[in-house]
C-alpha cells in the first residue's frame, strides 16, 4: 500500500504570512496597513477578519497534518518491528557496506522527523534492517550451520577434515583470537552447491580441528568408501573441547567427535592405529552413536539426513556381519 | 489594536512556519515508509 497516494502532503501551504493580504482587496487595504496602523476602520475589520480566518485555516490545517504525522510514524513503527521480527526469524550478517549505506539512507531522515517533531507525537527506536540485502539464499545457508570438532594427529598440521566430499580451498586468513589460520573451503563438486567449510585449530586445544559448515549439500557425497570414512579417519581422544570459540549468527549444530564416552582401555593404541581401523571397534562405534544423537536432537533436518546415513550403515554393517 | 493585529499577524506566520514544516516532515516519513515497506517486499 502506497502512502503517499493515500497522504495528500501537497496542502497549498501558506508559509509567507504577507500571502494573506491577497484576500483582501488592494484597493482597500495597502500591502503596509499594519504599518499605517489600520486607519481606514472597515478596511481594518475586514483584514483582522481575514487574518483571523486564515489563522484557523492554518491551525486546521497543523492539526490535520499532525495527526498524518502520528498515523505515519506509528504505521512505520509497525512496519519496523515487522521487520525485526522477520530478521530475528532470519538472521544474517550485518558486515557489508552496502548494508550500512542504506541503514544511513534510512535511518537519518527519520531521526530528523523524530527530532524535529516538536509536539511529540511519536517515537522512533532505531532502524535495525541491516544486512536485509542479502539474497535469501545465503540467508537460508546461513541458517544452516553446523561445527564439527576432530582430534588430529601431533605430527598433523594441515587443516584437512575429510568428510566425504570434495573442497576447493578459496581462502585463509589469520584471526585475532586464534594464532592458527583459518583456511576457507567450498564444495567443489558441484557449481551450484552452495555449501562453505571453514577450518581452524581450536583455541584450547591446538589438535584439535573444528570445521564449520555452512549450508547443505544440494548433492549426494562422493562415494560410500568416503562416507564412511568421513570424519571418522581421525584419532579420537577423551579430551572435551567444551564450547567453541567460532561465532555464527544462525542456529549451529556441533558434532564433538573429540569426546568419547569412555576413556580408551589402552591408551597407546590412540597413537599407534590409524584412524580406519579404530571406527570398527564397539567403543567407537557406541560413541558415534551417542555423539550424533545428541547432535540430532538441535535440529529437525539434520536429525532426518543423519538418522537416514545411521540407519543404512548399520544395516550395511549388520549383512557384512552376518 | 495594533498590537493585536501585529500579534495576530505573528501567530499566523508561526503555525504557518510549523505547517511548512509538518508537511516537509511527512514527505520524509512518506519516503521512508514507502523504502522500508519496497525493502520489506
Amino acid at each position: 500500500m502506497e502512502y503517499t497516494s493515500l497522504v495528500n502532503t501537497s496542502l497549498d501551504l501558506n508559509s509567507n504570512p504577507r500571502n494573506f493580504l491577497s484576500l483582501v482587496p488592494k484597493k482597500e487595504v495597502p500591502n503596509n496597513f499594519i504599518e499605517l496602523g489600520l486607519r481606514m476602520s472597515p478596511v481594518k475589520d475586514e483584514a483582522a477578519s481575514a487574518l483571523v480566518d486564515e489563522l484557523n485555516r492554518v491551525s486546521a490545517e497543523n492539526k490535520k497534518l499532525t495527526e498524518m504525522l502520528t498515523v505515519m510514524c506509528e504505521n512505520y513503527n509497525a512496519l519496523q518491528n515487522h521487520l525485526a521480527d522477520y530478521m530475528a526469524k532470519n538472521p544474517a550478517p550485518s558486515d557489508s557496506t552496502n548494508n550500512s549505506s542504506r541503514k544511513r539512507k534510512l535511518e537519518s531522515p527519520t531521526n530528523q522527523v523524530m527530532i524535529n517533531n516538536e509536539r511529540g507525537n511519536s517515537e522512533s527506536s532505531s532502524s535495525d534492517e541491516d544486512s536485509c540485502k542479502k539474497p535469501r539464499q545465503e540467508q537460508h545457508i546461513k541458517a544452516k550451520i553446523s561445527r564439527v570438532c576432530v582430534r588430529t594427529e601431533a605430527s598433523d598440521t594441515g587443516l584437512l577434515v575429510k568428510d566425504g566430499y570434495q573442497w576447493r580451498k578459496y581462502g585463509q586468513k589469520v584471526t585475532r583470537d586464534n594464532p592458527s589460520p583459518r583456511a576457507y573451503f567450498k564444495c567443489s563438486h558441484a557449481p551450484s552447491c552452495p555449501v562453505k567449510k571453514k577450518v581452524q585449530r581450536s583455541v584450547e586445544d591446538q589438535s584439535i580441528l573444528v570445521a564449520t559448515y555452512e549450508g547443505e549439500h544440494n548433492h549426494p557425497s562422493q562415494s560410500k568408501h568416503e562416507q564412511a570414512s568421513s570424519g571418522l579417519n581421525r584419532t579420537v581422544t577423551s579430551t572435551t573441547l567444551g564450547s567453541a570459540s567460532l561465532s555464527s549468527s544462525g542456529p549451529t549444530i556441533t558434532l564433538d567427535l573429540t569426546t568419547p564416552p569412555k576413556p580408551p582401555t589402552n591408551p597407546s593404541d590412540e597413537t599407534k592405529v590409524g584412524g580406519d581401523r579404530r571406527v570398527d571397534t564397539p567403543e567407537f562405534q557406541q560413541f558415534l552413536v551417542d555423539q550424533m544423537a545428541s547432535s540430532l536432537t538441535k535440529d529437525p533436518s539434520f536429525k532426518a539426513a543423519l538418522a537416514a546415513a545411521i540407519s543404512g550403515r548399520m544395516v550395511q554393517q549388520n549383512q557384512s556381519q552376518k | 489594536k495594533d498590537e493585536a493585529a501585529s500579534a495576530l499577524v505573528d501567530e499566523l506566520n508561526r503555525v504557518s512556519a510549523e505547517n511548512k514544516k509538518l508537511t516537509e516532515m511527512l514527505t520524509v516519513m512518506c519516503e521512508n515508509y514507502n523504502a522500508l515497506q519496497n525493502h520489506l517486499a
